[in-house]
């Protein structure tokens, strides 16, 4: 089964302001919990 | 005659298991046309539809009774096990798939009844500790197939030879070249090729758009394929869009489909601003931990179940057959979160046909029974709920990070 996450957030590249980029890559196994993404 | 049939000694011959299984195929295979020719015929002819495309193998497991296979299966797993089995059962299963019983909330492996109860196993709190700062977390165990930014113009970077838009998945957008917000799909409702000479937007600017939706396999998609089903658009009538000067047929009733009964504004609402969208897609493993909890704090508003196909969704299967998650049985939850539009779907599969969630009673998914509720929208593929009743403040159905949310049963 599979869990397809869609969701919109602040561009990355805004000046001076922090915007969202993932902390994990394709491929990388996870675990319910753990953090995917940080803005 | 009276004599033949008199004295005509009966002899039975056992047919080989593969006769019957082809038969049963054969039998689902021409059910499928017939339903499909029908739909087709009570709709207006040039609608396109989406079949499973690929090399034999996709054709092969696109004859067989996929649903009826997994109904079976999770029949199967709720035999309920005698008890002196059941410890060794399951640990010979947790050593084929991998499952890690020490993480288990339940250690008493007599208490399990079956397997589908083993399968659906609670786990340990302590063993998953929920990350607190970070904007998403994993809704589940798994592996990460995919993730990233939805690119311009809607493509999601070529990911194991699967080059396909996830607009497809979501909303099946295009980059016009005068949107004022090229990320913004709200805004681009249009399609080209089939005579459309532009589209206006929701918002009620002249879109310009003159790319595809989407295209995988040569075959277009529009945010009706995924939001409302592939091929079962109506002609909804949305606020306001029946008197813009959208382009006949398809392309308006996509839209009109797509955007629901709230609105196209609703969907305009929800995207503004620098904002991307970004997109994961998180695979569980027949070993893993198969409930899953909400990566952030949400608000759930809109429930959309595709009673879909239930191929398998292994990475092997997915690059065989893009179109998979479109085709498979979905749940797709719609919502918005402090940065704005958020949604997460479930995809079912053979073995895991039946998605569960905790706050929607209701949901029956891989059933027999047509869902037939009043607020269903006849023909659209899709059966809707709405959870504002379930805070008037908040206008839905409120989620906290690491909530357990439902799962994904066997069968």
């Amino acid at each position: 089964s599979t869990v397809v996450l869609v969701f919109e957030a602040p561009e990355g590249k805004e000046k001076g302001k922090a915007g969202f980029r993932w902390i994990v890559e394709r491929g990388s196994v996870v675990k319910m919990g753990q953090a995917l993404g940080v803005v | 005659l009276n004599t033949a049939w008199k004295d005509t000694p009966v002899k039975w011959y056992p047919i080989p298991v593969g006769l019957g299984i082809a038969f049963l195929g054969f039998k689902h295979y021409t059910t499928v046309i017939d339903r499909e020719r029908k739909s087709a015929d009570a709709t207006d002819s040039d609608r396109h539809e989406i079949h499973p495309t690929g090399p034999w193998q996709v054709r092969i497991l696109s004859t067989l009774p996929l649903k009826a296979l997994s109904r079976l299966w999770g029949k199967f797993n709720e035999i309920p096990l005698p008890v002196f089995l059941r410890p060794a059962g399951f640990k010979l299963y947790a050593w084929v798939f991998g499952v890690n019983i020490p993480e288990a909330k339940n250690q008493d492996l007599k208490s399990y009844r079956n397997l589908a109860e083993f399968f659906y196993r609670e786990i340990d709190p302590a063993t998953r500790p929920i990350h607190s700062s970070a904007a998403i977390v994993s809704p589940s165990d798994g592996k990460v197939l995919m993730l990233g930014e939805v690119r311009e113009g809607g493509r999601v970077e070529n990911v194991k030879g699967m080059t396909y838009s996830l607009d497809a998945l979501l909303s099946g957008h295009g980059e016009p070249s005068t949107s004022p917000n090229p990320a913004s799909p709200a805004v681009l409702f249009a399609r080209d090729g089939e005579g459309a000479t532009g589209a206006t937007s929701p918002g009620g600017e002249v879109v310009q758009s003159h790319e595809e939706f989407a295209r995988i396999n040569g075959i277009s998609y529009t945010v009706g394929e995924l939001f409302s089903g592939v091929d079962q658009a109506t002609s909804h009538k949305a606020d306001g869009l029946e008197d813009q000067s959208l382009p006949p047929g398809e392309a308006k009733r996509d839209v009109a489909a797509a955007v629901g009964p709230k609105g196209a504004s609703w969907f305009r609402s929800q995207i503004d601003g620098a904002k991307r969208l970004y997109f994961a897609v998180v695979y569980l493993a027949p070993g893993d931990y198969h409930r899953f909890h909400s990566p952030t704090e949400w608000v759930v508003e809109t429930r959309r179940h595709f009673a879909g196909e239930l191929f398998s969704v292994s990475p092997y299967l997915q690059a065989l057959l893009p179109s998979l998650f479109i085709l498979n049985e979905r749940v797709v939850l719609l919502g918005r979160w402090r940065y704005g539009f958020f949604s997460m779907t479930p995809v079912g599969a053979t073995n895991v046909g039946s998605i569960v969630l905790n706050f929607d009673r209701e949901l029956r998914t891989n059933s027999l029974a047509k869902d037939t509720r009043a607020d269903t929208l006849e023909g659209h593929g899709y059966a809707e709920a709405h959870y504002q009743l379930a805070s008037k403040l908040l206008a839905g159905h409120p989620l906290r990070r690491g909530e357990e949310m439902g799962g994904f049963r066997l069968g």
